[in-house]
């Protein structure tokens, strides 16, 4: 999965969230057209007790858009399935309620509960807070995967901050 | 005297001009100064390169979704493994009068499919390989869409870079690079029909520094940029997909590409305090993002919240959030088939206010108070 944010100097902003699910689909590859399928509907495992023609597989796929009251717009999104929701949802809270900067509101290490609701956390958390969730009685558990990334930007009082996730050692552009 | 004062007012003229333009030079300066990155376009994609293509796109008089569009056909040559014509996408647009919308292309089960088919989720982390799983690919027919509401640039030219890039091929992208150092992915690419296309002479899966090509990629895109996209979804390109398709097993049909149908609708608006977020309703993810941050917006959290023992407090309230969002997982699904639960109640006051109520500051539960009994899989997309 990836994501794009991307906003124009008419003010026209889009949030786009694109995939042909896991890492190269279903690795069925189209050699007289030079197309990689997908495997969409392996979403629907465990998810679905049946399913119909037409219909769609249910999706973490979240690419948002935000509007302060003073004017300001966050056009953010975000790749890695499961984890979408967490990596973009600390990445919001990051910018919005700690007041980081939307860089290092991406960057922040993200907490991932996993459908046992395990907590996995990603590399750079204090061991007094892995310790502290402990006492708490979360089931912490070692985890290499994160393949949360996050794309997004900012813009306010005429600035456009614009962030591509160096997790998957990506850059922005503008101008 | 009466000689003097048109000089007077032309000197008080000029002087007042040079005023203005001072003024006006230093508040651009101090604009362009403050700002951290950009003043008037940006594109955040996944790499420099699709990035720069979406920016160029923009410098060419491209609007946002024309950058999209480019930074979007980039990615599937600079990250193959991620997304690309054969897949689907949601997008979010606001438009410059502040009016939001959710153009939906996901991929669709087709009109043939496997009749036991999810009887072959895997019970265990893994890829789920093979042609069963190949939904209606809807990814052209959605720029399509967006593009004949918001494009500025011919059609053509949003294909023009990508179209290059896959016909001379690129250095093997870094991250694809590492990844294909990854056992299971690397013993996947050389296992399939992917190592026509990411293996070497050897058979095995390429490295630093070899050259990434998609020479019959280049040519679809070509006739796709001239023919527009109905040359996938009616015409030759389609035929030939569907044959190798249907050759690795696959059961889509022509038909299922014919009536693929993009869907456009109001996305779903969801109070944050004085911020205001428009999510794409289901089967997208988005309200349970929304439901997460509106649980999270009940409790005190702000800049101080990363200090000292408040830090573990937030990530608390977020874990025993992120727990509850488990247990209402599979309520998102396509709103279209009625039989399904729907999701508004994820950003009801009421339901947040009640879920709230649940959550203790001092201690967690085991999985059925937060009703996650029977787990989906973790996905990995």
């Amino acid at each position: 999965t990836t994501h794009v944010s991307v906003v124009d100097e008419d003010g026209l902003a889009v949030s786009a969230t694109s995939t042909i699910n896991q890492i190269f689909g279903g690795a069925v590859y189209s050699p007289r057209t030079g197309v990689i399928m997908n495997n969409e509907l392996s979403d629907f495992c465990k998810r679905a007790d049946a399913i119909s023609a037409g219909e769609q597989p249910p999706s973490s796929m979240a690419p948002v858009i935000l509007e302060s009251e003073s004017g300001g717009l966050l056009v953010i999104g975000g790749s890695g399935g499961s984890m979408i929701t967490s990596a973009v949802a600390l990445a919001i809270m990051n910018r919005l309620w700690l007041k980081m900067s939307l860089k290092d509101a991406i960057a922040a290490p993200i907490v991932y509960v996993d459908s046992e609701n395990n907590v996995k956390l990603e590399r750079g958390f204090d061991q007094s807070v892995v310790d502290g969730l402990k006492a708490l009685g979360h089931k912490v558990r070692d985890w290499k995967y994160f393949f949360n990334v996050v794309n997004g930007l900012e813009k306010e009082d005429g600035c456009i901050e614009a962030v591509s996730d160096k997790r998957k050692m990506g850059q922005a552009a503008g101008y | 005297m009466a000689n003097s004062k048109p000089w007077l007012v032309c000197c008080c003229v000029l002087g007042a001009l040079t005023c203005l333009a001072l003024i006006y030079l230093c508040v651009s300066l101090l604009v362009v100064g403050r700002c951290a990155s950009f003043t008037r376009a940006a594109v955040a994609a996944d790499s420099r390169l699709c990035s720069d293509i979406g920016r160029s796109i923009l410098l060419q008089g491209g609007s946002a979704v024309d950058g999209a569009i480019a930074a979007l056909l980039c990615t599937s040559v600079v990250n193959p493994q991620s997304m690309g014509i054969g897949g689907g996408s949601i997008v979010t647009v606001r438009d410059k009068t502040g009016h939001i919308k959710v153009y939906n292309f996901r991929e669709t089960v087709p009109q043939r499919f496997k009749v036991d088919l999810l009887s072959d989720c895997p019970s265990t982390f893994t890829l789920s390989t093979g042609s069963q799983w190949i939904g209606v690919p809807g990814e052209l027919r959605g720029y399509e869409a967006l593009h004949r509401r918001y494009g500025k640039l011919s059609w053509a030219k949003l294909f023009e870079p990508t179209i290059k890039l896959a016909r001379d091929g690129i250095k093997m992208p870094p991250f694809l690079t590492e990844l294909l150092k990854e056992p299971l992915i690397k013993t996947q690419v050389e296992h399939s029909s992917l190592c026509k296309l990411l293996c070497n002479a050897n058979k095995t899966a390429l490295g630093k520094g070899d050259t990434l090509k998609f020479s019959q990629l280049a040519e679809t895109l070509e006739i796709v940029a001239q023919k527009g996209a109905d040359a996938f979804y009616t015409g030759k390109i389609g035929q030939d997909l569907i044959k190798d398709i249907k050759e690795a097993g696959g059961t889509l049909e022509m038909d299922d590409l014919r009536s693929f149908r993009v869907r456009e609708e109001n996305a779903w608006k969801v109070s944050l305090g004085n911020t205001h977020m428009y999510i794409p309703p289901p089967p997208a993810g988005g309200a349970l993002l929304a439901f997460i941050l509106k649980l999270m917006k009940e409790f005190p959290i702000n800049a101080t919240s990363m200090e000292g023992q408040q830090k573990t407090q937030m990530y608390h309230y977020f874990i025993e959030a992120a727990k509850f969002a488990n247990g209402q997982r599979r309520s998102i699904s396509d709103p279209h088939f009625s039989t399904k639960k729907s999701a508004a109640h994820l950003i009801d006051p009421s339901f947040i206010d009640r879920i709230r109520r649940k959550i203790s500051m001092n201690c967690t539960h085991e999985n059925d108070y937060y009703s996650n009994v029977a787990p989906p899989l973790d996905r990995f997309g």
